[in-house]
């Protein structure tokens, strides 16, 4: 394309906001720019919206980036936005998916967090939120929602020092309650996918309990299906389950709030490191790993599209 | 802007319910500062831990005195941002 961007490196929060723009300006019959809130320290929260048309259509929700650390997803998810608006018309399976449905993405969650990373401390994980009577900043973004908040469980602390902290109370983080209005107020979001990196796991609810989901058996084929669709690319292998079996118990999860709020198709991704650089994975490895997650992604929103409920 | 040369990222590799609480205890521990990156969990899952340069060695120490398997996953954190950092240059020189 005409465009200039290397989607083989890593970018500044400035230069991934540009790009949405210029993919706004380049396929401005399918996609727009809508702004869903500010973050904490007023960053906007840019959302792209891909639409063929028709009013509040049933619709899908994907983000990364929401521990800010995780570099390769807000990267795969530049990448990605830029895959679905090019392959639209091309693509039967993608056009069949947008003249039927919307996509939403977020390509960075937790701005301020990722600005941190690039500024001051590159292992930054949570958001920028100062935590009264502490000195430690911030609430871990993926232990906030209003899905077992607060719940005991090894994954989710409350202290606000530690990584995982669940803050003071459930969608106390601006970044979280951003997305939960705005998916409440389309009220037609059929799956809500989100990109977290590493270790190569697709998972689906449960987190905050160990309990099976009512859809376990059809989220579990989907899962494995979009696993194997990863895997058919490079090879690299995720490990599908619960939350729960798969990592831990882990209270406040996103796709635990999205599940019970009825958006059954709820699915956290771990991409990839399949080596020794844990999420500080090397640019090189940035379009791969795009490549094969968006396999994944499509094989689960083709499932969206022809499963409605 | 801070740096972490010296940091180590260690790969622990618990057998057993037992290992999994050692490092459930080190976990707690917050003066070592310990920054896990993947945390003590299901078996099956490594345990990958980032330590701050003047706790490696406890930490070391630690495991092999309760036999805990581990590799280093990275050996000096600093190197990697480094070279992160040169590649981000490198790129947006050739966007130039």
């Amino acid at each position: 394309s005409s465009n200039t961007f290397n989607y083989g490196t890593y970018h500044t929060l400035e230069e991934i906001y540009t790009e949405l723009d210029h993919l706004v300006a380049e396929y401005s019959s399918i996609v727009s720019k809508l702004q869903i809130g500010q973050s904490y320290e007023k960053r906007p929260l840019y959302v792209l919206k891909f639409s063929t048309g028709g009013s509040n259509r049933p619709a899908i929700w994907l983000d990364a980036g929401i521990h800010s650390r995780e570099w390769v997803t807000q990267a795969s998810a530049i990448w990605i936005a830029r895959k679905i608006a090019s392959d639209y018309g091309k693509d039967p399976s993608i056009t069949s998916l947008l003249n039927r449905m919307d996509i939403f993405l977020l390509t960075v969650s937790n701005p301020d967090g990722y600005v941190f990373t690039h500024t001051t401390n590159r292992m930054w994980r949570k958001t920028r939120s100062k935590n009264q009577g502490s000195l430690c900043i911030g609430v871990d973004p993926n232990r906030n929602w209003d899905a077992g908040f607060g719940g005991r469980s090894p994954g989710a602390s409350s202290k606000p020092c530690s990584e995982s902290y669940h803050g003071p109370k459930a969608n106390s983080e601006v970044e979280v309650k951003s997305v939960v209005n705005f998916i409440k107020n389309h009220g037609n979001i059929r799956a809500f996918l989100t990109l977290h990196s590493y270790s190569q796991l697709l998972m689906y609810p449960y987190g905050y309990k160990c309990t099976k989901p009512a859809d376990y058996a059809e989220l579990d084929a989907v899962g494995r299906s979009a696993a194997n669709s990863i895997r058919s690319l490079y090879g690299t292998t995720f490990r599908v389950g619960t939350i729960c079996n798969v990592i831990y118990q882990a209270s406040g999860g996103s796709i635990d709030w999205s599940y019970d709020n009825g958006i059954k198709y709820s699915f956290a991704f771990e991409l990839r490191d399949t080596g020794r650089y844990g999420f500080l994975l090397p640019s090189n490895q940035i379009i791969p790993t795009a490549e094969e997650t968006w396999l994944g992604l499509k094989t689960i929103m083709e499932h969206v599209r022809d499963n409605s409920y | 802007l801070e740096t972490f040369v010296g940091h180590q990222v260690l790969r622990i590799m618990t057998r057993n319910e037992e290992e999994v609480e050692k490092i459930q205890l080190l976990e707690s521990l917050e003066h070592l500062e310990l920054d896990f990156w993947i945390n003590p969990s299901a078996l099956a899952q490594p345990v990958d831990v980032r330590i701050p340069a003047n706790s490696v060695q406890a930490v070391k120490a630690f495991l092999e005195a309760h036999g805990i398997q581990y590799s280093i996953l990275i050996e000096d954190l600093q190197v990697i941002l480094d070279k992160e950092k040169e590649d981000m240059a490198c790129g947006q020189q050739k966007e130039r």
